[in-house]
């Protein structure tokens, strides 16, 4: 999980929706919330485990159809680091 | 508690360690008991935490670690025990709860899951059952009981985080759980089952937004332990049925624990929502399971006055 990140979108349209489905499934990404595409909604909060490769074109194709993002973990080892326990993690 | 670090995130093999411990260390109160067996062939145990008494007594239900990566909820349920156990002479509410109620706690429901977690990939959610010929592996326990299975909420693909198993109760760990909990329904007011994040108190139904008949009593107990918790914690809990405030999904244990007849059944997403999401950091469990304990105590203190 080196430097994936998790996004938090809000999509404000039902076209905004659609892309983000369409996202995905083309990206296979790791939805968090909720946790199918069908389940994302205009208004609603979507979490979304974006791999490191992918980061840079994912945030493109938002940009690109206007749909703002807020990155909530920047790197999600680190997170996973933090939650081992002490001697594991320096061990790993 | 024997030492036992309650701060951290603890692999399965001292999770194992921890209940026999703490059984020895606590027999006047705590049993340790066979509930069934994992697809990997693992035990599956609960502790029953029973004041002995004549008089019959109604049980508690609680389930922790249906889903692998959500480390903070086995977390929660090993608190809960040491503080039910910690407390309950000196405390005269877990004292009372003890004459009247029995504590049945599973600590981690997805054994195999959990383990894989820990050892290959920590953001795994589902069992770790093989399909298709061992070309995708795992089952989503919680879209995998007998309630409404497979209509809503699920994917019938197996590589999917939501597969709901190839029928209902398909899987060991699911089987165990419901025969166990139907062994003793009549018995069984409340179950609690314990997820990782969104800061939710979860009523039944997540396949259909009808709400069942208790509605109104559900709602009212669970809006009163999120108060209590913005009371003295400040956090915002929200309160509704899954469907309406999360997302539809069907074959849960929370809703089929409520359709077989066990009426105060509740889902329970943790302290974070969405810092730290499945990943909330060892430092964080201490302040979540304190202001968790005081929500279900709040809960299990209406059962036990009603």
């Amino acid at each position: 999980y080196d430097r994936d990140q998790v996004l938090n979108i809000v999509p404000e349209t039902i076209q905004q929706v659609q892309h983000l489905q369409l996202l995905c499934s083309t990206f296979m990404l790791d939805l968090w919330k909720p946790l199918l595409p069908e389940d994302i909604k205009a208004g609603e909060d979507l979490h979304i485990r974006v791999p490191a490769p992918l980061v840079q074109e994912m945030k493109d194709s938002l940009a690109q159809h206007m749909i703002s993002y807020r990155v909530l973990i920047p790197d999600v080892q680190k997170l996973v680091d933090q939650s081992m326990p002490r001697e594991r993690s320096s061990h790993r | 508690s024997g030492g036992y670090v309650y701060t951290e995130y603890h692999p399965m093999e001292e999770i194992y360690q921890w209940m026999t411990q703490i059984q020895k260390n606590n027999s006047e109160l705590v049993t340790q008991h066979i509930l069934g067996k994992t697809f990997e062939n693992r035990t599956m145990y609960y502790l029953q935490i029973s004041q002995p008494s004549n008089k019959t007594k109604k049980i508690i239900w609680m389930d922790c670690g249906i889903h692998a990566r959500e480390w903070i909820s086995p977390a929660f349920c090993q608190w809960f025990v040491k503080e039910i156990l910690q407390n309950y002479k000196t405390d005269p509410k877990i004292s009372r709860f003890l004459q009247n109620l029995d504590f049945y706690v599973l600590p981690v429901l997805n054994i195999d899951g959990y383990i894989y977690s820990w050892e290959e990939d920590r953001l795994w959610r589902k069992s770790r059952s093989p399909y298709e010929n061992g070309t995708c592996y795992g089952t989503d326990l919680n879209r995998n009981f007998n309630s409404s299975w497979g209509s809503v909420g699920v994917s019938f693909n197996c590589s999917s985080d939501v597969f709901c198993g190839s029928g209902p109760e398909s899987e060991p760990e699911t089987r165990a759980v419901a025969q166990f909990i139907k062994s003793k329904k009549s018995d069984i007011l409340c179950y609690l089952t314990i997820h990782s994040y969104g800061q939710l108190i979860l009523t039944p139904y997540g396949s259909t937004t009808k709400p069942p008949s208790n509605n109104e009593e559900l709602m009212q107990v669970a809006k009163e332990a999120a108060a209590a918790l913005k009371g003295k914690y400040g956090t915002s809990y929200r309160v509704g049925s899954t469907a309406s405030i999360l997302y539809s999904n069907s074959g849960s244990s929370r809703d089929w624990a409520h359709t077989i007849g066990i009426p105060l059944s509740y889902t329970f997403e943790l302290r974070d929502t969405g810092t730290h999401g499945f990943v909330l950091p060892a430092d964080q469990i201490q302040p979540t399971c304190e202001e968790t304990m005081l929500a279900v105590t709040m809960i299990i203190d209406y059962v036990d006055k009603k």
